[in-house]
Order: structure tokens, then sequence, then C-alpha cells
């Protein structure tokens, strides 16, 4: 494992551990959009079959436990958490993330690795989770006040996935591994997603000033 | 058919 995987899958861990920080300290999941979480844990569900099958690396198998295990509590604690789900934004939280689901469901459909269950619902979540921040973004450019762990989650989802990059950059000259483009092309999708907002929490950041996205 | 790499990223 290279330094910049190793780098992206410690920022990933992070965004999760500042999202549950911010929803355990405030009791608040205000600005956290439920539709995103719930899009991960589908993303985390059916991209970790293999956890099943194949044994790769404790390292490999307590992350995905930890990822499946804290998108499900996210939710649940957004859905269910007595005190909680009453700060959830709904009505702000609108985006159709169904549509999501079903190009992704598509998507995986036509383009995979091969026709068996396990590699299209890999397929799938590749796509999903490519596009799976954008009710969040939606929520957070509605949001007029983005608290800052809110815009710190965003951030550190956002360097994870520049940093898978990196790391496939990396391995393509040192190991010949040839990342297959599926993953290539969803990445770089997803990763353009952040663009816009790295440059306003860039600015918030230099000008110390709250973050907030243009309407 | 080709070898199937390990998928053994996250």
């Amino acid at each position: 494992m290279n330094v910049f995987r190793f780098a992206g899958d410690m920022t990933h861990l992070f965004s999760v551990l500042v999202l549950l920080l911010k929803i355990y300290a405030t009791k608040s999941c205000s600005g956290i959009s439920l539709k995103t979480q719930e899009l991960y844990a589908l993303v985390f569900l059916t991209r970790y079959l293999d956890l099943l099958t194949d044994f790769i690396s404790l390292y490999n198998t307590v992350m995905k436990l930890v990822f499946i295990s804290s998108s499900l509590a996210i939710v649940w604690c957004m859905r269910a958490h007595p005190v909680v789900r009453r700060t959830y934004d709904k009505d702000q939280d609108t985006f159709r993330h169904y549509t999501l689901v079903a190009g992704s469901l598509v998507l995986a459909l036509l383009f995979h690795d091969r026709f068996t269950i396990r590699e299209v619902c890999w397929a799938f979540s590749i796509y999903l989770e490519a596009v799976a921040i954008l009710p969040q973004l939606v929520l957070l450019q509605r949001s007029r006040n983005v608290d800052n762990l809110t815009g710190q989650y965003v951030f550190f989802l956002g360097a994870y996935r520049a940093f898978y990059i990196l790391n496939w950059i990396y391995r393509y000259f040192t190991e010949q591994h040839f990342s297959r483009w599926i993953p290539w092309i969803a990445g770089l999708v997803q990763t353009g997603l952040y663009a816009d907002f790295f440059y306003y929490y860039y600015l918030s950041w230099k000008n110390n000033v709250k973050l907030q996205l243009p309407a | 058919d080709v070898e199937q790499e390990q998928k053994d990223e996250l």
C-alpha cells in the first residue's frame, strides 16, 4: 500500500469521524443530507460483498466493517434518534436520490467487468459513489450558514477522492496496476464534483470567514 | 479470459 492510498483511506475515515463527532457533540444533523448518507450506506453494502468470500488483509476487513457500520449508524441516527432526527433539514434535502440509484444501476448493467451479481454490484457501487455527494452539495448550497464541522466533513471526503487518484497514478507507474477504466472515469467525475466546493472552502479559509456556497 | 484483478482497494 502506498502513501497516497493510505492518506486517502485516512481522510475518508477522518470524514466519517468528523461527521459522527458533529452529530454526537451537537446532537444535531443540520446541514447533513440523509439522502447522501443513505446512498453511502448502499455503496458500502454493495461494494463490500466480498467480505463474505475473500480475505485480503485485516486492514481491509476492518476498514470495510467500519465504513458499513458507521454509515448505517448515521442513517439510523438521522431517521430514528429521538433528538437528532428533529434537527434534520428535511424540507431542504429534496434531491431525488433514487434517480441516482436508478442511473447507476442501468450503467452497472451495461458496463461491468463480468456479468455476475458481484461484479455488477461492484460497478454499481463505483458509479453510485461518484454521484452520492450531490444531495449533500445541494443541501450545502441551500444552507445559509454551513457550520465548520459540516464543511470539514465534505472537505475530507473530497481529499479522500483526490488521494485515490494520486494512488492510481502511482500504481500505474510502479506496479503496472491497470486499475480498470471503470473506477478511473467514475473517480475523476467524483473528484470533479468537489472542485467547486474546494474553491469556496479555500476562499473561506483564506479570508477566515464562514463557508457559504453561492446559490 | 483474463485473470481477474483482485479488488484490494476500499
